[in-house]
Parts: C-alpha cells; sequence; structure tokens
C-alpha cells in the first residue's frame, strides 16, 4: 500500500511541479 | 492581501510621488523576475530529482526478483543436498550392516 | 534590467496616472508573495525528494550486498554438488571393476 500512496504522491509533486514550469507571471 | 501585508504602510503610497512609485514598480518587476526564474529553476530541479528517484527505484525492483529467484534457487538446492545426503548415510548404515 | 525588458513600453509608466502606478504596485506585490512562495514549496519538495531517493538508493545498496552474499553461497553450493557427484561416479565405475 505505501507504494501505491508513494506512486500517488510523486503524481501530485510532478503535477506540481509542472504547473509552477507552466504559469506564466510576472507580466504587467 | 492588503496594502499594509504588502508592506507599504497605507499612506505611504498616498503620499508617494509619482517618480517614487515608478521606481517601485522597476523594483518589483526586477524582484518578480529572479524570483520567478528562481521557482522555475527549483521546479525543473524537482522533476529531474523525482524522475531520478523513479529510477533507483526501478532498479530496486529489478534487483529484488533477481534476489528472490536466487534465494529460492538457492533453497532448493540446499534441500536436494540435505536429501542426497540422508540417502548417501541410509546406503551406508545398509552396507555395514 | 531596462523597463521595457520588465514588459512595460517606455511611455507607459511614464505617463500613467498614479492610481495606475499604485494599483500596478499592489498587483506586482502579490505576484511577488505568491510566487516567493511557490518557490519556497518547490525547493521543500525538492529536498523531501532527494532524501526519499537517497533512502531508496541505501536500500539498493543493502540488497544489493545481501544478493551478493546469496549469489555466492549458491555457487559454492552447486560446485560441492559438482564435487560430490563426481565422486559418487568415481566410487560407482571402481565399484563396478
Amino acid at each position: 500500500p505505501n507504494m501505491k500512496a508513494g506512486a500517488a504522491n510523486e503524481g501530485v509533486l510532478a503535477n506540481f511541479f509542472n504547473s509552477l514550469l507552466s504559469k506564466k507571471t510576472g507580466s504587467p | 492581501m492588503s496594502v499594509e501585508e504588502q508592506g507599504y504602510p497605507s499612506e505611504m503610497l498616498l503620499e508617494a510621488g509619482p517618480e517614487w512609485l515608478r521606481a517601485e514598480i522597476e523594483r518589483l518587476s526586477r524582484e518578480l523576475a529572479e524570483t520567478t526564474s528562481e521557482k522555475i529553476q527549483a521546479a525543473e530541479y524537482g522533476l529531474a530529482v523525482l524522475e531520478e528517484k523513479q529510477q533507483v527505484k526501478q532498479q530496486y525492483d529489478d534487483l529484488e526478483v533477481e534476489y528472490d529467484s536466487v534465494r529460492q534457487e538457492l533453497d532448493q538446492l540446499k534441500e536436494a543436498f540435505g536429501q542426497a545426503y540422508t540417502n548417501h548415510r541410509k546406503v551406508a548404515a545398509d552396507g555395514e550392516s
């Protein structure tokens, strides 16, 4: 079970990191 | 988030002249650009480490399969050896008697 | 970094009124606070994943030691078995002759 949680957790983390990369910031 | 929470006493912005306001916009823009670049760097690093971790995990899983198979083969051979030794002892005992 | 590089057409800031300048400062402050928080979160997550990766690597190394030892024991037992079989065949052949 903890492996399942681990994989899901990794998926969430990957999404978080990707969201930071895709998010546009700074432009006026 | 109110102006105060962002670090500006409320009357400060109201009383500041356009020159100060323009300089503050330039400062904030520079800081935002720098922080955005650091954020992107941290996210790229996080993704890279995540990838490396998944690779190591895959290597572990592969080795574990290999280990289980060798372990099983050893246990079977030990059993066969034990059996052969018992038979050998029986034959030797029969021989003497 | 010039104002243009920060995304403001040069005359824009010069012609903008204090109201617009104040609103822009508030917007930039909010974005800077949010981006800073995201950067810190990404760095914390990245460190956590790095630690997890090092733990999995340690588990791999431990399993590899275990695997090598079982592998060696199996090879030795196979050799012993082979030897015993050869001796057995020799004894049987001597017996016949």
